[in-house]
């Protein structure tokens, strides 16, 4: 109730100029992109941000060569099974994590750089019936999977020459996971939210299930993006792809919630909503990255949303290549991608 | 602890929650 009534503010209308235009690269050989990300890539002792891009069948690496020029560095390729998404890892380097899969998740590979053969190469290290998969700092990864009876929530320790060592088996929440969602600052926390509509929260050390909290029916679908624990309180983002619109709100695609983790009580803190001539129909997907939240919406524009005040800070309106597909923020912060499907990515400066 | 109109909170509460939740 306390959320409902929180009115977002719009600053003056969403202004396109907090994004600036840094570069453009095109994959000519993309039929079709399905994911852009960056990953920190280490070589000759030079340590930089590279471009991921990937197609169905292909996953590509790309190397500043000027500040407005990038160069394809290496293309594994995965004819096999398609690939679904790039998995970030906040703090690994010379490693990319990869979904494959038809309709669902059903593998997930690294693909690497070996110093040893001086060769890349890739190696899976999970496959199953794969729901949810979050990439948490010191080479950790956490997925949920499920088989006819049970659900599994686990947690492998990556290591540096592509396998997995250490596991630890999390207690699954007797609903789907449906995303997941490192606690900042705290290492053995994780959060999720699961198709129930809930939050809930582990120890990743010792397994815990600690507490299921629900979010509210108003917010279907609600998929966590980012946690923070600040004076005893757990802060969630959450966004809403399945949102209705209301009269108070409009239609949230974006909202802070904050949560008692004692009592399981929550209030919302901020709305971030669809920019006026956007609403109606929902966004596709939505990626964030500290207070900044971007997502691709139905119209074909990308949208990009400072998520403590709630504005809309910049609009993004489909150009002459289409509608935008995929909006991505950069590790780090250091920019937001903006992909189209014929492989085009544009990165700007937020 | 404190108390809030969200109950009594506390800055240990994955702590807190560790140790009440079954293992």
């Amino acid at each position: 109730d306390a959320a409902e009534q929180l009115t977002p503010v719009l600053l003056d209308g969403p202004r396109e100029e907090s994004l600036q235009l840094v570069s453009e690269l095109k994959d000519s050989s993309c039929s079709c992109a399905v994911d852009v990300s960056t990953v920190w890539w280490e070589a000759a002792g030079c340590r930089e941000l590279r471009v991921v891009t990937a197609s169905e069948s292909a996953v590509s690496l790309w190397e500043p060569l000027a500040p407005d020029c990038w160069g394809k560095v290496y293309t594994w390729h995965l004819r096999e099974i398609p690939v679904i998404q790039i998995i970030s890892l906040p703090d690994t380097c010379n490693l990319v994590c990869v979904a494959l899969g038809e309709l669902e998740i059903g593998e997930i590979r690294l693909l690497l750089y070996s110093c040893e053969t001086d060769s890349f190469k890739h190696s899976v290290v999970k496959t199953g019936n794969i729901k949810a998969v979050v990439g948490l700092k010191d080479w950790r990864l956490v997925s949920s999977s499920r088989t006819m009876q049970e659900q599994q929530v686990e947690m492998v320790s990556l290591s540096e020459t592509g396998g997995s060592k250490d596991g630890q088996t999390l207690m699954p929440p007797e609903e789907t996971v449906t995303a997941f969602a490192e606690v900042e600052g705290m290492r053995e926390a994780l959060v999720g939210t699961t198709a129930g509509n809930s939050v809930v929260v582990w120890n990743l050390k010792t397994g815990q299930l600690l507490r299921k909290m629900h979010v509210g029916y108003s917010y279907p679908a609600s998929i966590c993006h980012r946690a923070y624990s600040d004076s005893g309180l757990l802060f969630v983002v959450l966004s809403h792809p399945l949102a209705k619109e209301s009269e108070s709100c409009g239609s949230p695609a974006f909202r802070v919630v904050a949560f008692n983790p004692l009592t399981g009580r929550s209030a919302g803190v901020m709305f971030s909503c669809l920019p006026p001539g956007h609403a109606g129909r929902q966004y596709l997907e939505g990626d964030v990255w500290d207070t900044a939240g971007a997502a691709v919406l139905t119209s074909g524009a990308v949208a990009v949303w400072d998520l403590l005040r709630g504005w809309c800070t910049a609009v993004l309106p489909p150009g002459p290549a289409g509608h935008w597909a995929l909006a991505r923020w950069a590790t780090g912060g250091a920019g937001l991608l903006a992909g189209h499907r014929d492989g085009t990515v544009h990165l700007y400066r937020y | 602890c404190s108390e809030t109109d969200l109950g009594p909170i506390s800055l240990n509460w994955f702590e807190e929650l560790s140790a009440e939740a079954p293992p």
